[in-house]
């Protein structure tokens, strides 16, 4: 089993790779990845070694050649269709954030209980806004894999309940509650918190 | 130098802790601790012995003795005083969000450019947004090390520079830029997508 944190890496490398393309850059060293990204370079030759002989002694990798190679490991060589649950506040910054867009990540709708909300289209790629009721039909027609829960804790698992009905396969939740799914759906949280600990760590230990 | 992960894992224990703690569960072992946080109890054991020993063998470690060394660890064993540029959406669920206050995380004061909001309460706690002219001003009075940056892309390096002439410390970026920080400033980067290409992976490598 692949650690989570190589897997964080790699989505990091992928991002960079990305920006290095656009400015025509074709060939990049591991100490200059390092230098990008902040992270340790001897590390980075150990997560790229993991997956395969991607590099050229002496040369570097080949910037386009990795990108797509790490795509395909972390099965983003393709477009996802998600929705998100919760039209509230984070979930509409998440909704007009173009990083996700530009990633291949489509969200093609919300869902809200809120009726001022229901029937309207928000964010800045005007996704519309459904009841729950329609939570099966959209995910079936738009071979959704991936919701997002941005609900107040109080309704997170009567919606993680509705999302296995749905047979969605995954979950990123952002409500502070913990949430007990059946086998067959993934749940990942997300919270805030850890990057401001993360912070207090970096200046607290200077 | 301590990998980001650890710290990243440790902050996940506190807050486990911090939950049983408050279920009034005294003693806690490694296996218990990766059946609820998903991570692998070796690992946890390993992580715990890097700084010292906590726990007791054939009988586990001993919760709040264990969370308090873990908060001296991290930084977070005292309040801090943050302050947030840009309360928009993001700014805003930031600034709602109650897992932060009952972290020991302090927003004190918001600022914006727009007219509309300068003045205003905002946020779940009431927090003032004020001109970016107040910056130094609120940075001394309350003691600040940190601030959040939720600002569009193209105003974030301005701001930063104002950050660091308000000796600000620690800046979570969450703008879609790559900032030049000088040497007396830490920039972390906050960006959702690894969350999206984390659980692609998840649901890919089944
Ligand atoms: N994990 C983090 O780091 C983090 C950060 C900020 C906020 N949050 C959490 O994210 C959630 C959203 O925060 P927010 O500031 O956007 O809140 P918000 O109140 O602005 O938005 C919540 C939205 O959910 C909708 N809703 C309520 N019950 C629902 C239901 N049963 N089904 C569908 N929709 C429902 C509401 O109508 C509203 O539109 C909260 O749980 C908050 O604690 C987490
Ligand atoms: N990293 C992530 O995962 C992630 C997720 C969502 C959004 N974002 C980013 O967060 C930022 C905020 O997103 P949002 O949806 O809240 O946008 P928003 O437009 O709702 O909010 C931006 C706020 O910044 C203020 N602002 C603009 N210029 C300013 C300046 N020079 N000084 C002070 N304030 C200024 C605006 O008045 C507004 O209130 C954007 O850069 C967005 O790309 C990042």
């Amino acid at each position: 089993k692949i650690p989570e944190a190589t897997i964080k890496r790699l989505s990091i490398y992928n991002r960079i790779l990305n920006e290095l393309s656009r400015d025509g850059i074709e060939v990049v060293s591991s100490a200059r990845l390092s230098e990008i990204s902040g992270l340790n370079a001897a590390q980075i030759r150990k997560d790229l070694t993991y997956f395969g002989e991607f590099g050229v002694r002496g040369v570097g990798y080949f910037v386009t050649h990795l990108r797509d190679n790490i795509k395909k490991i972390l099965g983003i060589n393709r477009q996802w269709n998600l929705i998100i649950i919760g039209a509230g506040k984070l979930g509409q910054a998440i909704l007009s954030y173009g990083n996700l867009k530009s990633q291949g990540y489509n969200i093609v709708a919300a869902f809200d209980n809120d009726p001022s909300k229901i029937g309207t289209k928000i964010g800045a790629y005007n996704t519309p806004v459904y009841p729950l009721t329609k939570l099966k039909e959209i995910v079936r027609k738009n071979t959704v894999k991936i919701a997002i829960l941005t609900t107040p804790a109080v309704a997170a698992h009567e919606v993680l309940t509705m999302l296995e009905e749905a047979n969605v396969e995954g979950v990123i939740n952002f409500a502070p509650v913990k949430l007990n799914p059946s086998k067959n759906i993934k749940i990942s949280y997300v919270d805030l918190v850890t990057e401001f600990d993360k912070m207090v760590f970096k200046i607290s230990s200077e």
